[in-house]
């Protein structure tokens, strides 16, 4: 039957509107909410 | 010895890189003097060189305080081959096969390592091998290689750059848990690794995807070998909630992933995970808005975006086989003897064990059906194109026939397997959804059958419950259809006898 | 016969990887309990965020943390935190995949000042980024030729005047005073000099 998925959703940092929709798979720690602790630094560019 | 002195330069890099930073002159003169002193001048020397490097950071991680910095010598590691692709001349041998060659010694030496049995196997410096080296090449390829001076240089790196992570990609594929289940759970981090999956899913023309659904397929496959009904292993339900999550996140950033390539997923995904099933089928193109569902107002015909074509990355009829003939023939023109061939031609050699809701086994090929119903759909979507849309939206069209023919002609199982694999289609608002809800709608009313009329209609209803009883995420078009024939006036479900004699189903047909 | 089988530093991993593309082929219909108990091994050896972080080998002096209670971790730990953003904001970089991020938010709330800093000494780090990406979000522009951050300051003239508004603008002078100082008369804004962030 699954499970609500509300809070596995706001694991991952995704809110229910559509409107606004943020990426979440570039700064995604880890496929477990157990091993997702910290922040991982996202990709960026620093110019010469 | 040789490797001895392998040991010693490779430490001095790393020494090097603490005391520098990356960009300083030094790093770029340590590298030269490495390729003029000999190190790593030839094929053997490379392989030895590669295999030093990954012993001793392998060793240097497990050796280490745990609270300390453990994976300096993996860092290190990981930015050696980051630099050695991005500053060496390649004409011998091109930056693929040198990537492949360093991967393919690691994954020997990673292989030895698994393979022994003493279990001093420790999965996170090979994964942290992996994630520093898609860190640091990420750095390194900003902006287009904009930090390389050298424009030749730029554009080799930019063409080499999908080879880069599809090359990555081949060798999870090798680690996959099937074969390592030692390093599931990195394989499972690296795959969905913030430097490797936005990338894959996003490198121009979709030259990612095939290997991602490879290692997408990879994952739904061990899930599906080793859950059992009554028996999931706890790490095994682990590796469920960690590729939800992950799914979950892919019909966030990219739904059109999971919305063009839905045929391939489902083909191995276990019956039993109806949820992620659902999730899969119920990603929409971002930006779409869907008419509400339960709108009684609502005519499906009538949505707009049902006029268009999905896009299918992945052609069925590829996996159509030696029925392929048969159907497109049988689709220009119906004929009992193409329909006889094809209603034979879907049955396996041997009963293979399956975890099906309600069943243990399958004899028919279920891809083959998939691809069958697919394939057809796709057929009929273009004839409209070409043709009319009562060319296709017509009981007595080929393709409407042959997917009833198989209903009429086949088996209990045959039939289970084809009505799933129509529901399959009904998703989002488009011209597939539209098409099979017109067929799933026209089989369930249909006075055609004769006496296997209730088992059609029971099959139907039940495909079509299971998927809603879950809980969220419902595919639209599955809501759209299961509204309509519950609403029906022609045929009252709460009078269908396997709906009166279940007093469980009764409740929950008159609740919806 | 191929030379690969042949060549010993392949040895004895080759055999290894050999015996995984036999599992490949035919996986066992159950889980033997080797295969179970690497399972679980992995799954207590599952790495995490710190593990997939972004490697780290050289250390700025400067960016090398102050000493602190020996209570506390020497690892800096950004927190995740999945509260929700303001998505009524005006610029588009704060919707961006950083503005979740604790250091994106943090950065939002430091002062001009403190911006200026981490972005003219932590040359080359996230944190440099992250740092012009805010003075971005506040309006700053950064000059390619003169390394300076330049704000145009636009104030509205009361009714009745000329114009209806009266532009002027200031720089961040890094080298030497450390203040935001405002350009002369005779200085020509030229879109080519600075930075698209």
């Amino acid at each position: 039957l699954g499970i609500d998925l509300t809070s596995v959703l706001h694991s991952l940092g995704i809110q229910g509107n559509q409107q606004g929709r943020q990426r979440v798979l570039d700064t995604f720690q880890s496929p477990w909410v157990e091993t997702s602790r910290s922040e991982v630094e996202p990709r960026f560019f620093v110019p010469e | 010895t040789n490797q001895e002195k392998m040991f010693l330069v490779f430490t001095e890099w790393v020494k090097l890189l603490q005391r520098v930073p990356e960009n300083d002159i030094k790093v770029t003169v340590f590298i030269r003097q490495m390729m003029d002193k000999g190190v790593i001048n030839s094929t053997d020397n490379m392989i030895q060189f590669t295999k030093a490097a990954i012993e001793l950071s392998v060793g240097s991680f497990k050796e280490s305080d745990p609270t300390s910095e453990v994976f300096i010598a993996t860092d290190a590691f990981s930015k050696l081959i980051v630099k050695l692709l991005v500053l060496q001349d390649f004409t011998a041998l091109s930056r693929s096969e040198y990537l492949r060659l360093m991967i393919s010694v690691i994954t020997m030496v990673f292989s030895e390592d698994q393979g022994m049995a003493d279990n001093s196997f420790n999965e996170r410096p090979y994964f942290r091998l992996i994630s520093s080296l898609l860190c640091q090449w990420e750095d390194v390829s900003g902006h287009n290689f904009i930090k390389i001076q050298d424009q030749q240089f730029r554009n080799e790196l930019i063409e080499f750059t999908p080879e880069f992570y599809n090359i990555i990609a081949s060798f999870l594929h090798a680690f996959q848990p099937i074969a390592y289940p030692g390093f599931s759970f990195a394989w499972i981090t690296l795959i969905s690794h913030r430097m490797f999956l936005p990338k894959m899913l996003s490198l121009p023309g979709k030259v990612g995807w095939s290997k991602l659904i490879l290692l997408f397929t990879d994952l739904l496959k061990f899930m599906a070998q080793y859950t059992k009904k009554n028996d999931v292993p706890d790490a095994v339900s682990v590796v469920y909630k960690g590729a939800l999550r992950v799914f979950l996140a892919v019909a966030n950033d990219a739904p059109e992933f999971l919305v063009e390539n839905h045929y391939e997923l489902l083909n191995n995904l276990p019956h039993v995970y109806m949820q992620l099933r659902n999730v899969i089928l119920s990603a929409i193109p971002k930006r779409m808005v869907l008419p509400n569902p339960y709108d009684p107002q609502l005519s499906i015909g009538d949505v707009e975006s049902c006029q268009h074509v999905p896009n299918v990355f992945y052609d069925p009829v590829q996996d159509l086989k030696n029925l392929k003939k048969p159907v497109d023939n049988y689709l220009r023109i119906p004929s009992a003897s193409l329909l006889r061939v094809i209603s034979t031609g879907i049955f396996k050699a041997d009963q293979q064990k399956d975890s099906g809701i309600g069943y243990d086994s399958v004899s028919v090929d279920t891809k083959l059906i998939n691809a069958i119903v697919l394939h057809v759909g796709i057929e009929a979507a273009l004839e409209k194109d070409k043709t009319t849309a009562t060319a296709i939206f017509n009981t007595k069209s080929s393709y409407y026939a042959l997917l009833a023919s198989m209903l009429s002609e086949g088996t209990t199982e045959v039939r289970f397997h084809v009505v799933q694999a129509i529901v399959n289609q009904l998703r989002y608002p488009n011209a597939h959804t539209l098409w099979f809800n017109y067929v799933l709608k026209n089989l369930f009313l249909s006075e055609e059958w004769g006496p296997s009329f209730a088992e059609i209609q029971e099959i139907i209803i039940r495909t079509l419950l299971e998927r809603v009883v879950t809980n969220k995420p419902h595919c639209w078009g599955i809501i759209v259809t299961f509204t309509e024939l519950l609403k029906s006036s022609e045929c009252s479900i709460m009078t269908l006898p396997f709906v009166k004699d279940v007093p469980e189903v009764e409740h929950i047909i008159k609740h919806l | 016969e191929y030379s690969a089988l042949q060549n010993p530093l392949f040895q004895p991993g080759l055999d290894y990887w050999l015996e995984t593309k036999r599992t490949l082929l035919q996986p066992h219909e159950t889980m033997p309990a080797e295969m179970a108990s690497q399972l679980e091994s992995s799954l207590l050896n599952c790495p995490d965020s710190l593990d997939a972080d972004t490697p780290k080998l050289y250390y700025n002096s400067l960016s090398l943390p102050h000493p602190t209670s020996i209570f506390f971790p020497n690892e800096t730990i950004r927190l995740v935190s999945n509260d929700p953003v303001d998505l009524a904001k005006n610029h588009q970089k704060q919707n961006d995949i950083y503005s979740r991020t604790s250091m994106g938010r943090i950065m939002s709330r430091f002062d001009l000042d403190t911006l200026f800093f981490i972005f003219y000494h932590y040359q080359g780090t996230y944190e440099q980024f992250l740092a012009a990406r805010e003075l971005t979000i506040r309006g700053w522009q950064f000059n390619k030729i003169n390394r300076c951050w330049f704000y145009k300051e636009v104030e509205k003239l009361p009714p009745g005047m000329e114009q209806s508004e009266e532009i002027s603008w200031r720089y961040f002078d890094y080298q030497k005073s450390w203040l935001a100082r405002r350009c002369g008369a005779e200085f020509v804004y030229r879109e080519e000099e600075f930075e698209r962030i």
